[in-house]
C-alpha cells in the first residue's frame, strides 16, 4: 500500500489526527494542504485541551498562570513561525502560523507575542481555568513542591519562594529532584 | 504537548507543535516546543522528526534536527531514533523522551525512553493515518 499521504503525531490524540487527515484529503493537491492539516489538527487539541497537556487551562506555572508554546515549520521553504510563553491567546498554533506568514521573524515570546497575536485579531483572554487554579492552590498548600529551583534559599525542597541565590554550594548535593514527567505533564 | 507531521503525496512536509508545558515552572520559562530542531523539524529533501518529553533536557540536544540529519546521512528512521536516544543518554542518566522519525517516503519509526512517557502498560502511544488504513493508535515500549 502507498505510504503517502500521511499524518503522524505524538500521544494518542485521535481527534487531532482525524482532523488533520480530513483536511489533508479535503485539500488534496491544494497549495499548503499539509500546512492547513497540521494547523487544523493541532487546533483541535488546543480546543479539546488534550490530556490537559495542550491548550488553555492546564499546567499552571508557579504564579498560577498557564502559558503556551507552539511552532509551525514548512519543510519546503524551511520557514518557521513560533511563539513562546504566550499568555493571553488560546490558539497558539495559529499565532505561530501568523508569525510564519506575516513576519520575517522566527520566534516571538512573552508580552510581545501576545501583542502580536492581538494585532493579528486573535481574542485577548485569560488562559487560566478553575482546574488550573485548583492545581496551583494545591501546589502552594504543599510548600510549592516540587519545583525547578536549586542553589537558592530558603531551601526550595521544603519552602516556597521568593528565593535568593546561594553564594556557595555543593554542586553534587544540591541537585533538586525533577518534576515527574507523565502523560499530563510533558513538553 | 502535541507534535505532528503531515506529508502529502508529493512529499511536501509541514510539522507543528503546541503545548502548555510542564507544571509549576518558573514564570518566563519556554519549553522545547518553540525551538526549531528540538520538538520538531522538517526538510522535504529528507523527512521529519518530532519529540515529546522533558523540554529542558531535550532542547539542549536538538533531537529532531539530529534525527533528520541522521536520515540525511543515510540512516533509516529506526536508526535515527536510536541515535538520538543514545546521544542524550551519553549525558543524561534520567530523562524522558519519545521521538518519531519519518522519511520523505512515509516510512517511520518511533522510540521511547523513560517511564514518564508510558501511558498504557509501559508503552508510548502515537497516532498515524495513511492510505488504506483508518486513523489508528500504535504503541511502542518505553
Amino acid at each position: 500500500a502507498p505510504l503517502l499521504p500521511m499524518v503522524i503525531n505524538t500521544w494518542n490524540f485521535p481527534e487531532a489526527n482525524e482532523e488533520a487527515w480530513r483536511l489533508l484529503n479535503l485539500e488534496k493537491g491544494g497549495v499548503g494542504q499539509t500546512r492547513s492539516a497540521v494547523v487544523g489538527g493541532i487546533s483541535i487539541c488546543e480546543k479539546l485541551q488534550c490530556d490537559m497537556a495542550v491548550g488553555y487551562g492546564g499546567n499552571p506555572d508557579e504564579r498560577g498562570d498557564t502559558s503556551l508554546d507552539a511552532l509551525l515549520m514548512d519543510g519546503g521553504t524551511m520557514e518557521v513561525g513560533a511563539v513562546g510563553d504566550l499568555r493571553r491567546i488560546k490558539s497558539a498554533i495559529k499565532v505561530a502560523q501568523h508569525v510564519l506568514e506575516h513576519t520575517l521573524h522566527t520566534l516571538l515570546v512573552g508580552d510581545g507575542a501576545d501583542h502580536f497575536g492581538i494585532a493579528m485579531r486573535f481574542q485577548n483572554e485569560s488562559l487560566n481555568s478553575d482546574e488550573s487554579m485548583a492545581i496551583w492552590q494545591n501546589w502552594t498548600a504543599h510548600n510549592c513542591q516540587p519545583n525547578f529551583w536549586r542553589n537558592v534559599y530558603p531551601d526550595p525542597r521544603t519552602s516556597c519562594g521568593p528565593y535568593k541565590p546561594l553564594t556557595t554550594w555543593d554542586a553534587n548535593a544540591t541537585l533538586s529532584e525533577r518534576i515527574e514527567i507523565g502523560p499530563d505533564n510533558h513538553d | 504537548t502535541i507534535t505532528m507531521a503531515a506529508i502529502d503525496e508529493e512529499g511536501y512536509i509541514h510539522v507543528g507543535t503546541s503545548t502548555n508545558g510542564l507544571r509549576h515552572t518558573i514564570s518566563g520559562r519556554v519549553g522545547d516546543a518553540s525551538i526549531p530542531g528540538s520538538a520538531a523539524y522538517a526538510d522535504n529533501e529528507v523527512g521529519a522528526a518530532m519529540t515529546t518529553g522533558d523540554g529542558d533536557i531535550l532542547m539542549r540536544f536538538l533531537p529532531s534536527l539530529l534525527a533528520v540529519e541522521a536520515m540525511r546521512a543515510g540512516k533509516t528512521p529506526a536508526e535515527a531514533v536510536e541515535l538520538v536516544i543514545q546521544r542524550i543518554r551519553k549525558h543524561q542518566t534520567f530523562f524522558d523522551v519519545a521521538i518519531i522519525a519519518v522519511n520523505r517516503l512515509g516510512t517511520y519509526a518511533v522510540g521511547c525512553y523513560g517511564t514518564g512517557m508510558a501511558k498504557n502498560n509501559g508503552e508510548f502511544g502515537y497516532m498515524v493515518s495513511s492510505p488504506g488504513q483508518p486513523v489508528r493508535t500504535e504503541w511502542v515500549p518505553c
